[in-house]
């Protein structure tokens, strides 16, 4: 009846994955993919491992198919190494590991081989730092198709959805062309340098989902059993400590932006034209941004409090 | 059905939730804390 | 909810041997029903026309009891014991496991003095092992043993069978409860419609400013 079944991406088809190995579109058009499709098995594992990490950064693999310009990430297993963003190639202590793992599934038979990694950022958002990208530079040299997946478990509980990124390097040497701006997120001032050195030297991919007739079932009884968690907890209580921090880090950008204004002859609001022709934001503007950002987070998590207060607690008998 | 009316009963002797001078003392402190949160970042925006 | 899912096959169980029998075995059947462990529930039982017509006969302190077990207390049950029929242990201890109940559906803190008066227990450590090992293992209710302010915090309590004046209050309650969730959506409506007018009356502010802004600039 031409219904697609929602199942069919599920299908690992050997054949077709062969030879797109064997013509290597993506070694012509370092844009090759554009896009990803994560599965909610691998979403929820990845997640999970990160938000388990806390304060420090962890990482995995995963494992998927590609489907022409796109990479299809079927599942995701955790590497027993943390520190990811203090030494290049963290992986390389879970070699072994790797390679036990992807034999032993291949027995199970799960048969994708590995396309990614991803790691967390615990509060400090989606993007590659300096290691991230030499890491992924090494990896798309070595071992194409890959893709490398970045999780904020923090600021996941903060905004209430996945912050996630999804990101390929450009080969070294490499001249992209002008991206459109990508969505805006707050760097912490200490990770500021890190970020903005190297933000050209890789690509974001669009991200989608996707889950099985099996997948939607188990969720929906997942959340029957764990709504009641869900409506008792509240961001404002659980990441107190992240807050604390954003509002310091807001402090110091401001100091910082105040400083800058003091010693600027002609301060922000007329732009010298020797400076970049496309209109960049000013300091204090994005400040503003960070702090309407945070202060919305805060102001829709004491909604649902009202809200819950005036729900449950205003009824007497 | 005296099933529900059971349940009806259970559920409607837990209402209020939560009462309590120490969760409204909590909740009023997170209120005032976020209200601050939200003249300072008025303040910044201006 | 758990404790009614757990009693339900019971309660038809029984009310279907309620419906068959005669009197003489009607009054073992309440000695069993009492006695069941698992059950918490009689008004099903009471509502069997078979056993209104215990009242009257040599069986009907049989009926009393069930009355007791479906509304009373163990309190209740001490001063009227004199034309109610001995309890067995069993019988005891599930009175005043709805004693219990009947407590959690007035306060939400029971202290323990009065939970001893209620209960006839002599200490606190009888009284707490009680309320482990007879009301929370048996899933009845959920609550926290404060020991220093010496009082037991109900979290929750299965609900006992409700007397038909108690009827009017719980529909009053849910109307009250009803009615303030009807308001608190009306409100976030009217906040969001009051957002949606916020934010087209700064864009146009602010697409008016930045027209001034460019009007000036043109002009110096």
């Amino acid at each position: 009846g031409g219904r697609e079944d929602p199942d069919a991406i599920y299908w690992y088809d050997e054949a077709a994955q062969a030879r797109a190995h064997q013509e290597k579109p993506w070694e012509g058009d370092p844009h090759y993919f554009r896009r990803v499709r994560v599965s909610a098995l691998a979403l929820l594992k990845m997640v999970a491992h990160a938000r388990s990490g806390g304060n420090i950064e962890v990482m995995g693999l995963m494992q998927g198919k590609t489907d022409g310009d796109a990479i299809v990430v079927m599942d995701a297993f955790a590497l027993p190494v943390e520190g990811t963003e203090t030494r290049v190639n963290a992986q390389a202590d879970a070699y072994e590991y790797m390679v036990d793992y992807s034999q032993t599934n291949k027995q199970a038979g799960r048969l994708e081989n590995v396309v990614g990694w991803y790691h967390s950022h615990p509060g400090y958002g989606c993007w590659l730092s300096g290691i991230d990208v030499s890491t992924q530079m090494l990896n798309q040299q070595f071992q194409e198709p890959f893709l490398a997946v970045v999780i904020d478990p923090t600021r996941t509980v903060s905004a209430g959805k996945v912050e996630i990124g999804a990101f390929r390097t450009y080969p070294q040497g490499y001249k992209p062309p002008d991206e459109p701006v990508s969505e805006y997120q707050t760097i912490p001032l200490n990770k500021i340098e890190d970020f903005g050195v190297h933000c050209k030297q890789y690509y974001a991919l669009d991200i989608t989902y996707f889950k099985s007739s099996l997948d939607s079932h188990l969720l929906d009884l997942l959340w029957n059993k764990y709504w009641v968690n869900t409506l008792s907890s509240s961001p404002l209580l659980g990441n107190r400590d992240y807050v604390a921090g954003q509002i310091s880090d807001l402090a110091e950008k401001l100091e910082q932006a105040e400083n800058q204004m003091a010693h600027s002859r002609l301060g922000t609001f007329l732009m010298p034209s020797q400076r970049k022709k496309e209109q960049e934001e000013s300091q204090l503007a994005k400040i503003t941004r960070d702090s309407s950002k945070i202060t919305a987070e805060q102001v829709h998590g004491l909604m649902s409090q009202v809200i819950k207060d005036i729900l449950f607690n205003s009824v007497r008998q | 059905d005296n099933s529900l009316l059971r349940q009806v009963s259970s559920l409607l002797r837990r209402l209020p939730a939560m009462e309590s001078e120490k969760f409204q003392d909590e909740f009023l402190t997170e209120f005032n804390d976020t209200l601050l949160m939200t003249y300072l970042a008025m303040l910044t925006n201006c | 909810m758990e404790i009614e899912r757990k009693q339900a096959e019971l309660i038809d169980h029984f009310v279907k041997h309620a419906a068959t029998l005669e009197a003489p075995q009607l009054a073992s059947l309440i000695a069993e029903a009492t006695s069941h462990p698992s059950l918490f529930a009689f008004s099903e039982i009471l509502s069997v026309p078979n056993l209104s017509k215990l009242q009257g006969t040599q069986y009907s302190t049989s009926f009393d009891l069930l009355r007791l077990f479906a509304y009373g207390t163990w309190s209740d049950y001490k001063s009227n014991a004199g034309c109610l029929p001995a309890l067995l242990p069993d019988q005891a201890r599930k009175l005043k496991q709805l004693t219990v109940l009947t407590l959690a559906e007035t306060d939400k803190v029971l202290p323990y003095d009065q939970l001893m008066q209620e209960l006839d227990v002599s200490n606190v450590r009888e009284l707490e092992d009680f309320l482990i090992n007879e009301c929370m293992y048996s899933g009845i209710v959920r609550g926290k043993l404060d020991q220093l302010r010496r009082c037991f915090e109900v979290q929750f309590a299965a609900g006992r069978d409700p007397r038909p004046e108690q009827l009017s209050n719980m529909i009053q309650t849910l109307t009250s409860w009803l009615g303030s969730s009807d308001s608190l959506l009306h409100s976030i409506q009217e906040k969001i419609k009051w957002a949606d007018m916020m934010s087209e009356a700064n864009k146009k502010h602010r697409k008016e400013v930045e027209d001034r802004v460019e009007d000036v600039k043109k002009s110096i």
